[in-house]
């Protein structure tokens, strides 16, 4: 059985959620 | 048979990406669309004996995806220490930074990675550079309440203050 695709790897916005500087 | 090197390399399939690289060595830094080798992908899942034999089989690990992504900053984001480690010793700028003015250190601040953040600062990971938003490390670490990496970097910081002393 073949394992499932995996997806692209990316870099998440640091400072995404957090209040503005 | 049909799954590309990028994904052999994310699975960590030793002996299949072995295989593939029989066709010839230089497919060791093929980029996908985004920009991303082999390597690359090996480092964002953890896989740290792919990572290994790509860097043996003379993977380049200073390239960058398309938006200045790279292995460490993939490897730190998901706070593999031990695949930072391996890719600071092969020469990468500790702070290599991306569109995001992401540089490892944030991201391993961000993910709460303390092991992760001690390392890349021993190495000499520059603990003023701020992500485009303006946040420093420490700006994180406090924003977030993860305690650990705020004394991680205030250890760091003493050392340096006391290393400066005459």
């Amino acid at each position: 059985t073949q394992m499932p695709l995996y997806t692209s790897p990316s870099l998440p916005n640091i400072t995404l959620g957090l209040p503005a500087t | 048979d049909t799954l590309s090197i990028h994904q052999l390399a994310a699975q960590g399939d030793l002996n299949q990406l072995m295989k593939y690289l029989q066709q010839g060595d230089f497919l060791i830094d093929l980029q996908d669309e985004w920009g991303f080798t082999p390597l690359m992908w090996a480092a964002a899942f953890g896989e740290i004996a792919v990572v290994k034999y790509a860097l043996e089989k003379g993977a380049d690990p200073h390239i960058l995806g398309k938006e200045r992504e790279s292995a460490l900053a993939l490897a730190s984001v998901r706070g593999y220490t031990d695949i930072i480690v391996l890719l600071l010793d092969h020469g990468v700028d500790v702070n290599i930074y991306d569109w995001n003015g992401g540089t490892p250190l944030l991201y391993a601040a961000r993910g709460n990675h303390v092991k992760c953040v001690e390392t890349l600062l021993a190495k000499g990971a520059d603990l003023t550079m701020e992500a485009d938003s303006g946040y420093s490390p420490m700006d994180l670490a406090v924003a977030l309440g993860f305690k650990r990496v705020q004394q991680a970097i205030e250890n760091h910081v003493l050392k340096l203050l006391q290393s400066n002393r005459v």
